[in-house]
């Protein structure tokens, strides 16, 4: 392509093919594509053109950062589907805060998975954090239990992790409901943040996780894992633009500092690599 | 639904429901993007597509009393014959035989090792499930627990970070105990992670391996093609273990997979509870994805 030539059929496909690759959605990406050809988009102006509607699908959410206030009681409920990565974020999340200098307590809240508790206690003793723990325990009696500890021992941070579960399962998904219910009931001034966990390698069922997930506990935020590997999680305009649902937190590895606050440019850039 | 879409497309031209040159495209487009929806990954979508246009315009679909129809079901057709033979069984027939777990983070693996030790139990044989995850936190215990819900013999080296010792120490054991096969559970890695694949390939090596099984979440995106290339091409995989198949995805990743491989789906699984894995369908599979 010569600068400011005029992009031919071939070149819009591999426009095409580079969104439908990042799992963007047909969809989002024959939308895309047919606006670079009505605007009649010059090749030397297309990746502006493109980095500029990638920021506009995800302004579609409200521009905000992971909620926190040092003065309150900051609790982050973290749900998702099983394996998206809940349990090593909330590791690395528990390290952050602790790093900079807040009081924080986990709550095991998966009482189901086989050695769930065991590995978020092994993320606890990594982050240097306290976790509620208990042996046949009820998720929601500990999620309240929690809440309650904190206001007694002032923790500012509490993170409960919740067992995987898909979107299609009703009783699952109800009993979830149930647990972000008790938390709900409990808060009084404090923050509270749901954030949904979500595979940077899964493809187009994410938007029907975002979608049920949001529909039963209203997800304040989206965390995309594992984009060390090589998708792009290009999901989150969907959601973005669907379920104006903003991402927050991004997963780039399994060690403890693996963790980054969303970054719109960083994340639209690295859609080109 | 597709077929309910094709009917649209070819209704109409209103022209005595015929397929004509224009809606074959448009018919074409709706199958691509069915397909993509359903996340086949985009080079298998063009290649299927392609095959596709070849039936259609070879097998008379122009002059079929219900073309809808008549194209829904050779695509279908094609979709099950892509998706493999039924029952492609596990080649057991050494004394012990190997199975090794592979597969990128949080697939499913570990359990998925447990219902395949299940399977094994009620076809007579005598399953040793083998904890060779030496990093996540809690792997050992969560395969350990899962083996002492269900009955199954366990062997693992605690303090023991290299995966060929503990092997070598897991084969003694299952001479001395009788089992007929071993299952390796390994590490969740990236296949762009050169130090972790070198992992796999030195357990490849130092053992005869009977079955490499790629375990794969049937949520996976786009990345499914490149992520079963790399691992077959870089270790050589038997063949394939889709997980999480109670979900609601269309698990397009299914035909991406044996489409690049030439590798076979064997086992399916479809609940978190530790049962047996099922055999894989293709014809379902079909039916699935085109949902
Ligand atoms: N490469 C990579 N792996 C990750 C990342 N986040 C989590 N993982 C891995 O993904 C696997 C699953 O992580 P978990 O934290 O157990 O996921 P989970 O959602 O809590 O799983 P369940 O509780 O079983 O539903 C583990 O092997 C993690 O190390 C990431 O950002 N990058
Ligand atoms: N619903 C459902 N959940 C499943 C299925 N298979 C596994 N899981 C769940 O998925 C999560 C991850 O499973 P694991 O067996 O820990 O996955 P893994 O591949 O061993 O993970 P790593 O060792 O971290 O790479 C757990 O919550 C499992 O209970 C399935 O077929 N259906
Ligand atoms: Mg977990
Ligand atoms: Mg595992």
């Amino acid at each position: 392509i010569t600068n400011d030539d005029v992009i031919n059929e071939y070149e819009f496909d591999d426009i095409e093919s580079m969104l439908i690759k990042a799992d963007l959605g047909v969809d989002l990406s024959v939308e895309l594509v047919e606006k670079l050809k009505d605007k009649k988009i010059k090749s030397s102006q297309l990746k502006p053109f493109l980095k500029e509607e990638f920021v506009n699908i995800l302004n579609n959410a409200p521009d905000e950062k992971l909620k926190f206030d040092k003065n309150k009681i900051n609790i982050y409920f973290v749900v998702g589907v099983n394996g998206a990565g809940k349990t090593t974020l909330i590791g690395k999340l528990a390290n952050k805060f602790k790093k900079e200098g807040q009081k924080v307590l986990l709550v095991a809240g998966d009482t189901f998975r086989a050695a769930a508790e065991e590995q978020l206690d092994i993320w606890s003793k990594r982050a240097e954090v306290d976790i509620l723990r208990e042996d046949k325990a009820d998720s929601a009696s500990l999620a309240y239990r929690a809440i309650d500890s904190a206001r007694k021992e002032n923790y500012n941070v509490v993170i409960i992790d919740s067992a995987g579960r898909l979107q299609n399962k009703f009783n699952l998904i109800e009993e979830l409901k149930k647990i972000k219910n008790v938390i709900a009931k409990k808060i009084e001034n404090d923050n509270l943040e749901t954030i949904l966990v979500l595979d940077g390698t899964q493809g187009q069922n994410g938007l029907n996780q975002a979608m049920v997930f949001n529909e039963a506990v209203d997800i304040s935020a989206i965390a995309i894992t594992k984009l060390d590997g090589t998708p792009k999680g290009g999901i989150i305009f969907s959601i973005a633009k669907t379920l104006k649902l903003p991402t927050k937190l991004i997963g780039i590895g399994e060690g403890i500092n693996d963790i980054k606050e969303f970054n719109k440019d960083e994340f639209i850039s690295a859609l080109f690599d | 639904s597709l077929s309910e879409k094709l009917q649209q497309i070819i209704a109409s031209t209103g022209k005595n429901s015929t397929l004509t040159d224009d809606n074959i495209q448009d018919a074409l487009r709706e199958i691509r993007r069915a397909l993509l929806g359903a996340d086949v990954s985009l080079n298998v979508v063009k290649s299927f597509i392609s095959s596709i246009k070849n039936k259609v315009v070879g097998e008379k679909v122009v002059e079929s009393t219900n073309p809808s129809q008549t194209l829904i079901k050779i695509v279908n057709d094609e979709l099950t014959n892509l998706l493999g033979e039924k029952q492609a069984p596990l080649k057991l027939d050494t004394n012990p035989s190997i199975i090794m777990m592979l597969g990128l983070q949080g697939s499913g693996k570990t359990t998925s090792a447990a219902k395949l030790a299940l399977k094994l139990k009620k076809e007579g044989k005598s399953p040793l499930l083998v904890a060779l995850d030496v990093y996540r936190p809690a792997a050992i215990l969560q395969l350990k627990t899962l083996a002492k819900d269900n009955n199954i013999d366990f062997f693992s080296d605690e303090n023991n970070s290299d995966v060929v010792d503990i092997a070598k120490k897991s084969l003694e054991h299952a001479q001395k105990n009788n089992n007929t096969v071993l299952i390796f559970d390994t590490a969740g890695r990236l296949q762009i992670d050169s130090d972790m694949m070198a992992e796999l390939m030195l357990l490849s090596h130092n053992f005869k391996i009977n079955e490499k099984l790629l375990v794969v979440d049937s949520m996976i995106g786009q990345a499914a093609l490149e992520v079963a290339l790399d691992f077959d091409e870089q270790l050589g995989i038997d063949g394939v273990i889709l997980t999480k198949l109670d979900g609601d995805t269309k698990g397009g990743c299914a035909l991406s997979i044996v489409h690049a491989t030439k590798k076979p789906i064997k086992l399916i699984a479809t609940g978190e509870n530790i049962v047996p894995l099922e055999d894989f369908h293709p014809d379902r599979m079909a039916n699935r994805i085109l949902g």
